[in-house]
């Protein structure tokens, strides 16, 4: 083990961790150095499989995976003390928790570069995990698989493509949730989704197939996203304004959305820097992921209005 | 995107204490940790807009595939990745059949030569946190290899 990176206990904890826990840097290209938190398996590390696990975003931190999903603890409502998750997925496998690409979580280059394509984070994606086996060289012969979510749906098939040619890595396979795997086809099938879950009502739905689609209404013959009628774009562009205003949680549309309590720190906080963070920001980046699959555009060609800028008349609507 | 509804400022403020910094060994050079990062979002080109070749090529080298969702998720929802599924083209072993875990419906699932397709019902995007139980034994059967 890389006894430089272990960690014994965290903050908030009363006793030590009872597994191998590692947190450190890994290499990447150029000046890149990618933040890891890996945590070995509690049955058999040395049997059990290696499972990455990337968060998506493009510029969200696996430390939310870690902390908030399948890792092995969860920081306290109160941020004051650590508890154990009994759904740890460290129960089944070792599992190495990466924030990519530099600028993401504890990440930095050393040149401020903060500018990376997808090809480009899957090559330091790559030269992450290369980096990691030098570190744990116990770990090369586990059989490794790749897992993420969300925007992880394009990391990890890029970086899957580049494993195929990595002999020296037991390289067996990649599980992906709710992945950014298809803009156009998420795009349409936003449209339909929106409908079937009652975001829309049928004047809405009746409007849209008679524009948008021809020889009947399903995958095939509606094209919401790339549609050259003018009509139709108008129509999705309205669907896309209605389905934001709505107030609705857009990652799970039957939980509550925590607006309210965003808008409070917004307005408590004396810096508007950290106030734009937890208010305004979170809602562009999830609107901007919507709005660029059911328009087509890429995620920079979009504007996103802020949602401080809107009038407190549209904020009470919502 | 980063959850747009649920509010990580707790996590913010633990990540962010000198003493936590210092026990995960974070270099001095690293900034504020935030959930995430505007300038990496706002610089990031993307070049792919869908991932077919990828993940097609991969499962044909042999590498065994797991595509799941929570089902009621809008951002990246079920449908979309159903259809991608669908028009990658392999053969598929079973009906789109529900499985369960501890005895109710767990989702609905539908296997493929070299993958799977899985929903998680009642989940949205952050399936470990929505539906804790259900995505670990969703990923031990994944690891195990074995049908859902």
């Amino acid at each position: 083990a890389f006894d430089e990176d272990r960690v014994v206990r965290l903050p908030g904890q009363t006793k030590d961790i009872p597994f191998g826990m590692y947190s450190g840097y890994l290499n990447g290209s150029d000046g890149t150095h990618l933040h890891y938190v890996f945590v070995e398996s509690t049955g058999n590390p040395a049997t059990d499989p290696l499972l990455l696990w990337l968060n998506g975003g493009p510029g969200c931190s696996s430390m939310l995976g870690f902390f908030t999903e399948q890792g092995p603890f969860r920081v306290t409502k109160t941020g004051a003390s650590i508890e154990p998750n009994p759904f740890a997925w460290n129960q089944l496998a070792s599992m190495i928790f990466l924030e990519s690409p530099a600028g993401v979580g504890y990440s930095y280059n050393d040149n401020g570069n903060y500018t990376i394509d997808d090809d480009g984070a899957s090559y330091n994606n790559l030269q992450a995990i290369k980096s990691f086996f030098i570190k744990f060289p116990q770990f090369k012969r586990n059989d490794f698989y790749l897992s993420g979510e969300s925007y992880a749906g394009v990391y990890i098939p890029t970086l899957s493509i580049r494993l195929l040619n990595e002999t020296s890595i037991n390289y067996k396979g990649f599980a992906i949730g709710n992945g950014y795997l298809d803009q156009v086809k998420l795009g349409n099938s936003k449209v339909f989704f929106s409908y079937y879950h009652g975001l829309i009502d049928r004047d809405q739905w009746s409007a849209l197939t008679s524009q948008c689609c021809s020889n009947g209404v399903g995958e095939d013959s509606c094209e919401f996203v790339q549609s050259s009628n003018p009509t139709c774009t108008k129509l999705v562009g309205k669907l896309t304004e209605a389905i934001e205003s709505s107030g609705l949680n857009p990652y799970n549309i039957y939980d509550r959305c925590q607006t309210n309590n965003d808008l409070r720190r917004t307005t408590s906080l004396s810096s508007p820097g950290i106030g734009r963070k937890y208010g305004n920001h979170k809602h562009a980046s999830a609107w901007k992921l919507i709005k660029a699959t059911l328009t087509g555009h890429s995620d920079h060609d979009i504007e996103i209005v802020p949602r401080s800028t809107r009038t407190n008349s549209q904020l009470k609507g919502s | 995107g980063s959850p747009p509804c649920i509010d990580d400022a707790d996590l913010e403020s633990y990540l962010n204490r000198r003493d936590v910094r210092s026990a995960l060994n974070i270099h001095p050079s690293a900034g504020q940790w935030t959930d995430c990062n505007v300038v990496v979002e706002e610089s990031y080109i993307n070049i792919y807009r869908t991932l077919k070749d990828q993940v097609s090529q991969s499962i044909r080298a042999g590498k065994r595939g797991l595509i799941y969702n929570g089902d009621v998720d809008l951002v990246c929802d079920f449908l979309g990745d159903q259809w991608f599924v669908e028009d990658l083209g392999f053969p598929s072993i079973t009906p789109y059949i529900p499985w369960h875990v501890n005895n109710q419906t767990a989702g609905f699932v539908k296997h493929f030569e070299g993958f799977v397709m899985a929903t998680v019902r009642g989940s949205g995007h952050m399936v470990p946190t929505d539906q804790p139980q259900v995505a670990y034994e969703m990923i031990k059967l994944f690891l195990k290899g074995q049908n859902f």
